[in-house]
């Protein structure tokens, strides 16, 4: 489903270049769970970017579902992004002064869901991430685990093929994180492909496989037995 | 140093009401490394923005340093929190296209110190939490990690009496982490006084007392023997 082959990404500021990611050769089969870890720089939502056609790689190759991105158009890429993936940002990006349901019902919006449908769609995403009672708060009125939790909903709420998640339960404390973590194996037990970013290994424990980063390289790619 | 007594908080949003901290009473003396926790929702970071004077408690007292804070104005409160006060926030809230080492110079601004002086100090802080080569980057230049390092960075760069963190580590891998609270245990052992509101059993084991809240209420305050 999606085939990186020596992808690499530098960023240019004034003379310095970053080398976010280098050589970074990875495959994700259909129906996998995946967990990308490594230390804080490393190059993960680097990765998250490119693979969710955020980013273009500036070396290398990204084939996902058959097509090399770079023959897209950016009104394809919007396309996939908005009908195939769900996306939970490592900074939420909820849409301020705009209440939690709305939030969740964006991607519906983007895919022509009508209206009726669409309030469906989003209240029973939200009271799946336990949120039923904070549908018209605004994120600014509510607390960190809770945009988390929005952001998660959002994310889900189209039940994508592919649902890449940047440290999905960093503000949860670990009742919600269980729950949160439930819900992804659920939906990879449907054939959904999960990538889950994170430094946590009670979250890794979840993944049927563990990639680790380290200074933008693939260090390791341990596919777990019995998981 | 810091005195609360029956301090409730309640929002309003439209005609329902969320009873945010309910009968809050806790005392934290100077030299105290507190650790603040409860589930997602339970009103951590409302606590810590009446303690740190970011905001007014509904009900009840809150007396900061012998002085009822409803007696200060704004300009009073302002100060205080200027230059007695470095806040780590759930978000961070860097200022956007800005680079690191100009967000961590900020409190030094206000607290009038000239500029080369102002300079040394913020890259002594950002040098301190591993980010010497990214004194130039701008928050959306910055991985998740490296941002909240930053915020690290600008909350002690003035040494404050009081460290407020509301969960300082969350995106942060263990030895960014360790080092991280570290460093706070140092601030504490030169005599400052440490809140930490964590999720995190590990970010706890730091800490001398434990404080937990749960809807709002206090249901738990354990000093720790030996720690
Ligand atoms: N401005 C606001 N308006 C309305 N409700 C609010 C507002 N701010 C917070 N709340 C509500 O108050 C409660 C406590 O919020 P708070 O941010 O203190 O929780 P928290 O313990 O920090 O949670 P987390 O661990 O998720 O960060 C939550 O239920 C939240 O929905
Ligand atoms: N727009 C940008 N311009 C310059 N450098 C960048 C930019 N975005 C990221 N970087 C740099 O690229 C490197 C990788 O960043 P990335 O956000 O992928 O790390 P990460 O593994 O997600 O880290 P974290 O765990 O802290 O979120 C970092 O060193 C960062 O400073
Ligand atoms: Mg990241
Ligand atoms: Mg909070």
């Amino acid at each position: 489903m999606i085939a990186l082959r020596e992808v690499g990404k530098t960023f240019h500021l004034g003379d310095t270049a970053v080398h976010a990611l280098r050589d970074v050769t990875l495959a994700v089969r259909e129906g996998d769970l995946l967990a990308i870890m490594g230390p804080s720089g490393s190059g993960k939502s680097t990765l998250m970017n490119i693979i969710g056609c955020l980013d273009l790689p500036d070396h290398g190759r990204y084939v996902l579902e058959g097509v090399d991105v770079r023959r897209l158009t950016e009104s394809e890429q919007a396309s996939i992004r908005n009908r195939r993936i769900g996306f939970v940002f490592q900074g939420f990006n909820l849409i301020a002064r705009t209440p939690a349901l709305e939030n969740v019902e964006l991607p519906l919006v983007y895919a022509g869901v009508a209206r009726r449908e669409r309030r469906r769609l989003a209240t029973e995403a939200l009271e799946s991430v336990g949120l039923g009672d904070r549908l018209d708060h605004q994120p600014s009125e509510l607390s960190g685990g809770q945009q988390q939790r929005v952001a998660i909903a959002r994310a889900i709420v189209t039940d994508p093929a592919l649902l890449l998640a940047d440290e999905p339960t960093g503000a949860l404390d670990s009742v919600s994180t269980a729950s949160v973590l439930e819900l992804f194996s659920e939906l990879n037990a449907q054939g959904r492909t999960v990538v889950l970013i994170t430094h946590e290994e009670e979250v890794s424990r979840y993944a049927k496989r563990v990639v680790r980063l380290h200074d933008g390289r693939v260090v390791s790619d341990e596919r777990r037995t019995g998981a």
